[in-house]
């Protein structure tokens, strides 16, 4: 294989890996704490049921996440990004050679938590999700515009503590909407279970449309 | 005045300023979210009555923080980022040359929201304070280690939301204290104000030793 140079080529390397395996990778992106892996685990307990999954975890040091989703049976890789604040292409690439994709249906990415450099670092995934916890305050769209603005869906995440924060999910909605028309946006929380079926139909929708 | 290449070296010619002006300055950090701005409008509505204080907001674009602290009529500096995640002590130095210090006591700059890269660029303040919301689980000082080990105080937020979480304050507590031993923690909220008579005291406390 050639060098690669820059992210994008690679990016794009890897979206090959992925077409020829005829999974779905999704790379989902939040601030530190908007509730990843709670979905993951939440969502792999119903998708691993039916579908092959895979989970890649992108953290500074550890394996914390890794460990709560090994927990469940999930197969994870584990990438040390050190002093990085983003996972980036060639951190993936190296993952997506050494693993053995033609039999998984979903790749999931949970990258490093950071709202600004996740944003310019696309991995080779189909799609691209972003969190945002309703303790985080409505206004992040407008403050952290470049992640809102090219992603596919906005999970407005922990739902549950509504009644205790000044979160208001239809203005949260709207920020999301004139910055980025084509993003879905969901309301969820693991707690209560609340748009967890929305999530996995749109899930399961996404992966039947890259087929 | 020579030029500077490195941020270590533009963040000393800054706090050469700060201690010349007799000011104490603060850097907040935190994850997106965590209460940064809250703190500041809930601190300077009495910390002004006695003190001149005036404050430099780092986000990637606009003026909401800004405004928001301007409302209650505190000097705010803005300085937009644009792709950078966090400030550096360059941008800093703009700031501090344009600005009169002398009249100072408080210097807080709120720095972009991210538990990661601002860890790395001091901007020549005295004391480095990080906001941990109870929202964003008690695992962080173990996820995102380098922020909380050069730091003075951690302050965990939202504490009034501690009964709808699993997060552990004593647990918490232990991870920073493992990390970083003289980092002081404080557990405040500025819903129920608990806490913020402590916070408050060690900033005075603080100012009085920087003289
Ligand atoms: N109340 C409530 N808490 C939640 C929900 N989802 C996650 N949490 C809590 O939020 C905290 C962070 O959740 P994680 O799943 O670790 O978040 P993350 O985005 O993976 O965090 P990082 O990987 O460190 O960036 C934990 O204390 C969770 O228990 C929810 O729906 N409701
Ligand atoms: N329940 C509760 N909510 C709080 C508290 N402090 C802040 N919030 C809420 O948390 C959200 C974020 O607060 P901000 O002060 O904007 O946080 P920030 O750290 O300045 O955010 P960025 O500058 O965008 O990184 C807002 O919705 C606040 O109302 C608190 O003590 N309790
Ligand atoms: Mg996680
Ligand atoms: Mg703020
Ligand atoms: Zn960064
Ligand atoms: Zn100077």
């Amino acid at each position: 294989e050639r060098i690669l140079n820059n992210n994008e080529d690679l990016a794009a390397h890897n979206r090959e890996h992925f077409d020829a395996a005829g999974l779905l990778c999704i790379n989902l992106m939040s601030a530190p704490g908007a509730g990843k892996t709670s979905l993951l685990e939440r969502s792999l307990l119903d998708l691993s049921k039916h579908w092959q999954c895979s989970v890649i975890e992108g953290d500074m040091v550890g394996e914390l996440d890794a460990d709560r989703l090994r927990k469940l049976g999930v197969d994870v890789s584990q990438i040390s990004t050190g002093k990085s604040c983003h996972l980036d292409a060639q951190m993936v690439a190296r993952v997506v050679h050494s693993k053995a994709l033609d039999k998984l249906d979903y790749l999931f990415i949970e990258n490093v938590g950071n709202l600004v450099c996740p944003a310019d670092f696309p991995l080779g995934e189909h799609k691209r999700v972003v969190l945002l916890s309703v303790t985080e305050g409505d206004d992040k769209p407008l403050k952290y515009p470049v992640i809102f603005h090219n992603c596919d869906v906005v999970l407005f995440t922990k739902c549950d503590l509504l009644p205790y924060v000044n979160f208001s999910v239809a203005r949260a909605t709207q920020y999301v909407q004139d910055l980025n028309p084509r993003a879905q946006c969901f309301a969820v929380s693991i707690v209560t279970g609340q748009g967890i079926d929305d999530w996995l139909n749109w899930l399961s929708s996404a992966y039947l449309q890259s087929q």
